[in-house]
């Protein structure tokens, strides 16, 4: 996180470590499901290699319910029963994060508390939290001024008009072939050095849902051009809520 | 002269009936019925010659050497004697017809076809029980004691105590092996109420089905031999019930009733060479043996339809209040039945009823249960309440709610009567510190 703050404890209860491919982030959601980025599992450009979904799943580490990394792994990992790749997200595609999100089914359902607590899905009826400007927080223990962080931090961004995103994209790609799909949105400053940054991919994007007095996920750190040098892409979870609920379907 | 065949009944006819009898003719009849019947004759039809004492022609019947009468004439003259529908019967089983007619049968010159007769018999049993029956000279003994009469015949039997002897008709005291299997009745001293005679070992064996309890009732007067010092040392009444002693009577105080609660009862009756007492009578009677009251062993306990008096065969159904369990020792049981039994006890004891315990009500994922009632307990009608651990979890029940009741099935049950317990599911997107910026 770039210009951001230290969370303080219990603000992002639902923040998640995860260490599968190297560093990343990831949320709670109910008590045994996490939820971050595709390419956190299958990064792009990995190539050949055949690694399965099980034995990823194996090597997985989640950690929850701190703010301090050292406290993270103190606390012990919370292994992983089975992963879900959303199935748009294509590894080999290296310029396209479409369908960058996937599921992480804890063995154990976790215990809540004041320092894991899930973060809610979107309500898929409103669409409020993708205007121009409405505020998001993401938190993550990703780099901070190419240093990895210690602890837990969180930056407040805006989401972005679909338009002023593709116009700025236009300007930087450079004839990359870079996608913009309509499953994702952008947040975040052209001059204003706050952004999201490596390590924090799968972190989500968290705004407060005014009416239900709730925070909800409405996006994942998915990828950008830089950091804190523009926008940042996220993924849009609200088009995924039905995927989500499909595979967690909530067991009550 | 014709023998009439040894039969039950039969008819007899003047000679070529109905054609009119033939003159100077004489014919005799000898009706015979077995023995044990007596004949009896009615004429179904009779025209004979009348005359002034039947001079001419007639019938006469003879029977027990006595003479029956003689009979002569037409139905309604005023001359000769008609039998018309009178019955004759004899005494013994056998009576004598005989016919006499003379030489004509005319009336001023003009002969009158006088047809003669038709008589029936027939063998009527001969109650030889009946004392008038008895004849003069009967050559039978009567019954000393019991005169039975049947078609035929007649047999004789005893009073309880005496034993007929093997002239078939008296009775001499035999009460050795009385045995009395109705289920009630009267046995006494031989004699009774005359004084019994002397050195009796009478032994009257009361023996009725298992299940049954035998009452005696002792009738007046109540008479044996006593000594004023000594208990009965000269006759003695003993009365056993099962080999268990129940008594040894004597003298003028009746033992009044005694409840043997036993369906098989010995009495013994020994008496000396001498004594004028006049003995004993006694009115037995059973009913079906009784067990004792039930009894529960607590307040819970319901007895159906508890009746005053529980006898053999009958049988209760124990249960227990609403939250209260049926036991025996540590065995719950479903249902409870226990029978009166032939020998008065009940075939199992009573169970006790204790409160149905439902244990520790089923823990709650991310939550707990609280008791609401003090002293908390997990018995019937204990109510507990499950809460969630807030704020992180919030509950979800069904239509029952909360609280549970310790039920008379003994499970916690919600409002609804559903078993199963509320669920806590995450509270999603409530930091207990969010993030709340103060400077702007």
């Amino acid at each position: 996180i770039l210009g951001g703050k230290s969370a303080s404890r219990g603000s992002f209860p639902w923040q998640a470590l995860t260490s599968i491919h190297g560093r990343g982030g990831g949320a709670l959601l109910g008590d045994r499901w996490i939820l971050t980025a595709a390419h956190t599992i299958f990064p792009k450009g990995l190539g050949g290699n055949n690694v399965s979904l099980d034995q990823l799943a194996e090597k997985a580490n989640i950690f929850l319910g701190h703010t301090d990394v050292e406290e993270l792994h103190k606390l012990g990992n919370h292994p992983v029963r089975k992963i879900f790749i959303h199935p748009d997200y294509n590894p080999e595609d290296y310029y396209n994060f479409d369908g960058d999100i996937a599921l992480l089914e804890l063995k154990h359902p976790v215990t809540l508390g004041p320092t894991v607590l899930p973060i809610c899905l979107p309500d898929t009826t409103n669409t409020t939290f993708y205007m121009d400007g409405h505020m998001g927080y993401v938190s993550g223990f990703g780099v901070e001024k190419n240093f990895i962080s210690n602890n837990l931090k969180y930056v407040g961004l805006p989401a972005i008009a679909r338009e002023k995103c593709q116009r700025w994209l236009d300007s930087k790609k450079r004839h990359l072939p870079i996608v913009f799909s309509e499953n994702m949105f952008c947040a975040g400053f052209l001059t204003i050095k706050r952004d999201t940054c490596q390590g924090d991919s799968g972190s989500v994007f968290t705004v407060l849902d005014t009416e239900s007095g709730r925070w909800v996920a409405t996006g994942i750190v998915s990828w950008g051009i830089g950091c804190a040098e523009g926008y940042g892409f996220y993924t849009k979870v609200l088009n995924y809520v039905d995927w989500i609920k499909g595979i967690a379907k909530e067991d009550r | 002269s014709s023998p009439v065949p040894r039969r039950l009944f039969g008819e007899i006819k003047s000679p070529g009936y109905p054609k009119p009898y033939p003159n100077d003719n004489i014919s005799v009849w000898d009706i015979h019925v077995p023995k044990g019947y007596v004949v009896k004759l009615t004429f179904r039809h009779f025209d004979l010659e009348p005359s002034e004492s039947c001079f001419y022609d007639y019938v006469k019947i003879k029977a027990d050497k006595k003479n029956l009468g003689r009979y002569c004439g037409q139905l309604g003259s005023t001359t000769g004697n008609h039998p018309g529908r009178k019955e004759f019967v004899s005494k013994g089983n056998r009576m004598h017809l005989a016919f006499h007619s003379d030489f004509s049968n005319e009336d001023n010159g003009t002969v009158i076809p006088y047809r003669g007769f038709l008589a029936y018999y027939q063998a009527v049993d001969l109650d030889e029980c009946d004392p008038n029956n008895a004849a003069e000279n009967d050559e039978r003994p009567q019954c000393q004691h019991f005169c039975h009469n049947y078609m035929g015949g007649y047999f004789c039997s005893c009073r309880t105590g005496y034993q007929l002897q093997s002239d078939h008709h008296s009775c001499k005291v035999e009460c050795s092996s009385e045995l009395f299997t109705e289920t009630s009745g009267y046995l006494s001293s031989p004699e009774y109420p005359q004084p019994y005679p002397e050195d009796l070992r009478c032994n009257y064996s009361i023996r009725l089905q298992r299940g049954l309890s035998i009452i005696l009732r002792f009738l007046e007067p109540f008479e044996i031999d006593e000594h004023q010092q000594v208990h009965c040392p000269y006759d003695q009444l003993k009365i056993q019930a099962r080999g268990r002693e129940i008594g040894e009577f004597c003298g003028r105080e009746s033992p009044g009733s005694i409840e043997t609660n036993s369906n098989e009862v010995d009495i013994l009756f020994l008496t000396d060479e001498s004594g004028f007492s006049r003995g004993w009578k006694i009115h037995y009677t059973s009913e079906k043996i009784r067990c004792p009251q039930p009894v529960p062993w607590d307040r819970f306990t319901i007895i159906r339809d508890l009746q005053p008096v529980y006898q053999f065969q009958d049988y209760i159904v124990v249960s227990c209040k609403t939250g209260y369990n049926l036991m025996e020792g540590n065995r719950k049981l479903l249902s409870f039945t226990a029978v009166c039994q032939a020998d008065g006890t009940w075939h199992q004891s009573m169970p006790r009823c204790e409160t149905v315990n439902c244990g520790n009500p089923a823990d709650l994922k991310n939550g707990a249960f609280s008791y609401v009632n003090k002293p908390a307990n997990n018995n019937y009608q204990s109510v507990i309440t499950y809460r969630c651990n807030e704020p992180y979890y919030h509950i979800v029940t069904g239509a029952g709610g909360d609280r549970f009741t310790c039920s008379p099935e003994g499970t916690w049950v919600d409002q609804d009567n559903q078993v199963r317990i509320p669920a806590c599911l995450p509270v999603c997107g409530k930091p207990d510190n969010p993030i709340a910026e103060v400077q702007r």
